[in-house]
């Protein structure tokens, strides 16, 4: 596509591609730029004044940074509709043609801020030359001026009571970044709309309450999400499930939250490890009748552990709490977690279980990086 | 890479190159186990299909396949739920690879931290990448060594984005040492007291690389993820049958 912004056959992520038919490209795409979402028009067109190719392109983008930072020296009351302007120009859905900003746009814009981005040592972006734009009414070309209902802040901005715009970023961080301050005002979760962390007043979204992510330090944000029975068990998307399924080699929540970390090694006195399986939730240890190191092997793998270093077979204690032993037929089960292969026991003929040690994985090593010796 | 240096075969055996027809190289990748490899979710905005990658590992050069290049196809890829283009955070993904790799010298996969093992600041470490290196894209593997900076000062150098504790901030004050375009996904390794080198970061985002806007680089926070890696890891390999 020549001149014109690409459509999504090239994505945002690349150029056009040489072979690329020419698509009819100089259609308007939506503006998705959120630096410029409350503009009077929702339609814009590719590359921009900045030669920038796509919006990704733009939000990236120098100018992207720079305008809105610009933009709470307060230099200029429309800086950020005519950064807009250049950074996804106007287009007209009917037509597919671009509107650019009226000279004096331009001109009352750099006249009002150049100077202050002197004060730091930056200049004014080069592809912003005034004279490109047309004059105002000059022969009924259109051209865009603000009206009086134009924002002058942009959404990644937060209004001060003044009326500056200030970075989203400072609203509520603790430093008055407003004239007024009023940026430090109101900073309570509630006030804002916004859940609090008890241990840490961190404020969240409601949205990622109890979404199965925890966010609060202590988790307090997945807690007292759902309300099970007594003999059921709360997965992690908080569904309730229960109690006897969990671990039992069959997902039955739907995010297979009860199947998660079943198998373990659980230390003991002696600093034998027993493999041990949370069947209902509730500790088993595993009974050695049949037990063959292939098991051993899936096991580690299970634990994403490295390959098992040591299987011994302990003599079981009387007052020994539960334990599972193999399915009569586990060698012809399919399915391949090792929880799903045991049963709760019967008798454990031999009177032992199973003591496992697994090696860490081998990693982060790069033996062909050695200094040879000359 | 900016201002790195051009790496030798097998000094990062991690490393990998996820690619694409017809542009080839996209972005970098890490090996994590035999058929497992992490890189950043926004390297599959425009191409959510596996089908249209490949995983090449093994290699230094990306115009020379070596002796020691192994290339897989992607089976499966799992980005982070809760990825969000507009503000680039949970920037990680999972992919599979078709078929366990052969773990050789030039191709082992690296460790991952403990969910509790977070960097210091002012520790060293090395990001690595074919990524452009300020004035051209290299065909060699490039090396840098970064500094970890503190989240407190690295939110001072990105005024417009909220820098998260899914992320973490590595480079220079002057932008000297950097990660850039291309070098999204692949490795910010550091080296533990026992030799073993660790996974800490994913390139993730930073300042337009080659340009006046100088600072450090963003790499997704990989002792954050690990409890969620493990997890995906075992549920497409155990509970998926």
């Amino acid at each position: 596509c020549l001149y014109n912004s690409c459509l999504d056959s090239c994505g945002g992520s690349s150029l056009c591609d040489p072979n690329n038919s020419r698509n009819n490209c100089s259609q308007c795409e939506p503006i998705t730029l959120e630096l410029c979402m409350n503009l009077p028009y929702n339609y814009t067109s590719y590359p921009n004044h900045l030669g920038h190719r796509t919006q990704k392109e733009a939000s990236i983008s120098w100018e992207s940074s720079l305008f809105p930072a610009l933009v709470q020296t307060n230099c200029y009351k429309y800086l950020m509709f005519f950064a807009c302007t250049i950074l996804v120009p106007k287009c007209d859905v009917d037509t597919g043609q671009r509107i650019p900003p009226c000279r004096a746009l331009c001109e009352l814009s750099k006249e009002r801020c150049e100077s202050v981005l002197g004060i730091v040592g930056l200049q004014w972006p080069e592809d912003t030359d005034c004279h490109q734009f047309p004059e105002e009414n000059a022969d009924n070309q259109t051209c865009l001026m603000p009206d009086q209902y134009v924002e002058e802040c942009s959404p990644s901005h937060f209004k001060c009571r003044s009326g500056r715009c200030v970075l989203a970023s400072r609203r509520c961080d603790g430093q008055a970044d407003c004239d007024d301050d009023s940026d430090e005002e109101n900073c309570g979760c509630k006030e804002r709309d916004l859940w609090e962390c008890p241990s840490n007043k961190q404020c969240l979204e409601h949205t990622v309450i109890c979404d199965g992510f925890p966010d609060c330090p202590d988790s307090l944000d997945e807690r007292n999400c759902s309300f099970c029975q007594d003999d059921e068990l709360e997965c992690v998307n908080h569904q309730c499930v229960s109690r006897d399924l969990w671990c039992d080699g069959q997902a039955d929540c739907s995010d297979s939250s009860d199947e998660w970390a079943c198998v373990t090694l659980s230390k003991n006195a002696n600093s034998s490890s027993f493999l041990t399986v949370h069947r209902g939730a509730t500790e088993h240890h595993v009974c050695a009748d049949g037990w063959q190191e292939t098991l051993s092997q899936l096991a580690c793998k299970q634990m994403g552990l490295g390959e098992p270093s040591e299987t011994k077979l302990l003599q079981q204690q009387e007052n020994d709490q539960r334990w599972l032993m193999l399915h009569p037929l586990w060698g012809s089960l399919s399915g391949t977690t090792l929880h799903k292969l045991l049963v709760n026991g019967q008798s454990c003929e031999s009177g032992s279980k199973i003591s496992l040690l697994c090696n860490k994985q081998d990693c982060g090593r790069r033996p062909a990086a050695r200094m040879t010796k000359r | 890479i900016l201002g790195g240096r051009t790496s030798r075969p097998g000094r990062w055996p991690w490393q990998c190159s996820l690619q694409s027809e017809p542009s080839g190289h996209i972005c970098g990748c890490v090996l994590i186990a035999k058929r497992w490899v992490l890189t950043v979710a926004h390297c599959f905005e425009g191409r959510e299909s596996a089908a249209v990658w490949k995983v090449v590992l093994g290699i230094n050069n990306l115009d020379h396949p070596s002796a020691f290049m192994q290339t897989r196809l992607v089976k499966t890829i799992i980005l982070h739920p809760r990825y969000s283009r507009a503000v680039v955070d949970y920037d990680i993904s999972i992919v599979e690879l078709n078929e366990d790799i052969n773990a050789t010298s030039y191709v082992r996969p690296v460790c991952l931290p403990s969910p509790e093992q977070w960097l210091e600041a002012d520790t060293y470490c090395y990001i690595t990448g074919w990524g452009h290196t300020g004035s051209k894209m290299p065909f060699k593997l490039q090396e840098g060594e970064v500094r970890i900076i503190s989240l407190e000062q690295c939110q001072s150098y990105f005024d417009m984005k909220t820098i998260s504790s899914r992320m973490i901030c590595a480079g220079y004050e002057a932008g000297t040492v950097d990660s850039c375009m291309g070098d999204s996904g692949g490795p910010l390794v550091c080296e533990r007291p026992a030799g073993q080198w660790t996974l800490f970061g994913l390139t993730s985002w930073g300042s337009v690389c080659f340009s006046k806007v100088l600072g450090p680089g963003v790499y997704s926070n990989v002792s954050y993820f690990v409890e969620w890696i493990q997890r995906q890891i075992y549920i497409q390999t155990f509970l998926l049958d």
